[in-house]
């Protein structure tokens, strides 16, 4: 599905935000 | 840059205790683990961590593996942890997978 997919990129680019 | 990325963690910590603050539910939980996260927070996403299944696990089950927590602590730390980037939700607002599958 499109929205797990889209739901994963954004988490994993909250995460990397946080860890910059 | 290596201080520049200490201040900005420490930015993200206090900003974070600010908004769990406001939300109020955690009376004296305000024990910190080495990851900055609450004890209850930690739980919730070790449970998500755990879980095999392709959708993630779900509200429903994430509420009786921690019977000792109210649904709504539960759903704060599951905001919480969403709005960090280390759960996502998959099929629907119920279901929950975690980022940091080692």
């Amino acid at each position: 599905l499109v929205r797990i997919q889209r739901n994963k990129a954004a988490a994993l680019l909250r995460l990397a935000a946080r860890n910059v | 840059s290596k201080c520049h990325n200490q201040s900005s963690a420490g930015r993200a910590l206090i900003i974070s205790n600010k908004g769990m603050g406001e939300a109020g539910n955690f009376g004296g939980n305000s024990f910190m683990t080495a990851n900055g996260l609450s004890a209850a927070q930690n739980q919730v996403l070790n449970l998500i961590k755990a879980c095999p299944r392709p959708e993630g696990l779900n509200f429903h089950d994430l509420k009786n593996q921690l019977p000792h927590m109210t649904v709504a602590s539960i759903k704060q730390a599951v905001d919480f942890l969403s709005n960090e980037g280390h759960i996502y939700s998959t099929v629907d607002d119920d279901h929950f997978k975690s980022t940091d599958a080692e």
